[in-house]
């Protein structure tokens, strides 16, 4: 199964995340 | 020796098969891993390939597996069937809320294990966090309506979250530009892929308020990241439950995929969500709007929709 998340944010919004790295509920996935 | 030559022929192809077949795969693996260091772009099933693949009953086989997974087991069962799932797909019980494997009276309850309430802090310093425990298979600015599910494979904006209102004075945006509620801001996503050890339920990961419910019944391919990569659109082709609204910066969904064995999804909430019943028809979509037409909720909280908090509990997956 798999979550998708699409949304607005400003341009600036940057991701914190790794291709394949593992993640758990509650871990932030950005931030402006 | 007279025996043993009868014998040895007809015990010859499964290991030659076995080999062969191991060899051939270890080969793709290995050319496809020389791809991607190259940059090339991944190599796609053919459409034949998807509609073969699209071809088999998995729905059917999703409900039989959903069926066998409810029969109660008997007490001595349960502690070596969990185990050995817990083996084969490194499930951490030390997290899970009930440890006792006797607790579980079948795999399907077993696989909607609940975690003790410490054990997924939340991130104060994002405003957007995950939503499930997995793998990060892709994740980006979305380009032209076209999100990428794993790099260099994409799928439709629009035939994933299905139509949109047009503005009436407004006939040539983009669908991603529909979406948008200012020109500064853009449209991101994220895919988390739950493998079969991890917990299944998902969590809200912004403070948000949900307006729409769109069910896509569809088929039940495998969303394991090896398929992904080989079939355009798998997305969109799954059986998925796209909830959409509004947060801090304005347009905000969560769309359940579902997969051959867990193939229904529970949005806790939503009591009349029913998914992976024989009833709909694949391509179509229902929608359940959470607003009213004078805008009040219906949910009563009087602010139009439902109003979810960073890390709340919203739904789960169910294996068939």
């Amino acid at each position: 199964s798999t979550i998708v998340l699409l949304f607005e944010a400003p341009k600036d919004f940057s991701f914190s995340l790794q291709p394949g790295q593992r993640i758990r509920v509650g871990e932030g996935l950005g931030s402006l | 020796v007279s025996t043993g030559r009868s014998i040895l022929p007809s015990r010859w192809p499964l290991p030659l098969l076995l080999v062969s077949g191991g060899g051939y795969l270890g080969y793709q693996k290995y050319k496809w891993r020389e791809q991607q260091q190259d940059g090339a772009t991944p190599v796609l099933a053919t459409p034949t390939q998807v509609a073969l693949y699209r071809s088999f009953p998995t729905r059917l086989l999703s409900r039989a597996w959903g069926r066998l997974n409810g029969v109660e087991l008997p007490n001595w069962l349960r502690k070596p069937v969990y185990s050995l799932y817990i083996w084969t797909f490194g499930v951490n019980m030390q997290e899970a809320a009930v440890e006792d494997l006797h607790q579980y009276r079948n795999l399907g309850e077993f696989f909607r294990r609940r975690l003790k309430p410490a054990v997924r802090p939340l991130c104060a310093n994002s405003c957007l966090i995950s939503p499930a425990d997995g793998k990060i298979l892709h994740f980006g600015q979305v380009k032209n309506s076209e999100v990428e599910q794993v790099k260099g494979v994409t799928y439709s904006l629009e035939n994933f979250l299905g139509p949109q209102k047009r503005r009436s004075n407004d006939s040539t945006s983009s669908f991603r530009d529909l979406l948008l509620s200012s020109p500064d801001n853009d449209l991101f996503h994220v895919v988390v892929y739950l493998a079969p050890g991890d917990y299944h339920c998902f969590h809200s990961p912004a403070d948000w308020k949900v307006e729409l419910r769109r069910h896509f019944p569809g088929s039940l391919l495998s969303v394991n990241p090896g398929v992904a990569r080989l079939v355009k659109e798998l997305f969109c082709l799954n059986e998925r439950v796209a909830l959409t609204g509004q947060w801090q910066h304005g347009f905000f969904s969560l769309t359940a995929v579902g997969a051959t064995n867990v193939g229904s999804i529970r949005v806790y909430f939503d009591q009349e969500l029913q998914t992976n019943v024989p009833r709909y028809n694949k391509g179509s979509f229902h929608d359940h709007s959470y607003v009213t037409i004078d805008g009040q909720s219906l949910k009563a909280d009087g602010e139009g929709g439902v109003v979810l908090q960073k890390g709340a509990a919203v739904g789960e997956f169910n294996l068939g």
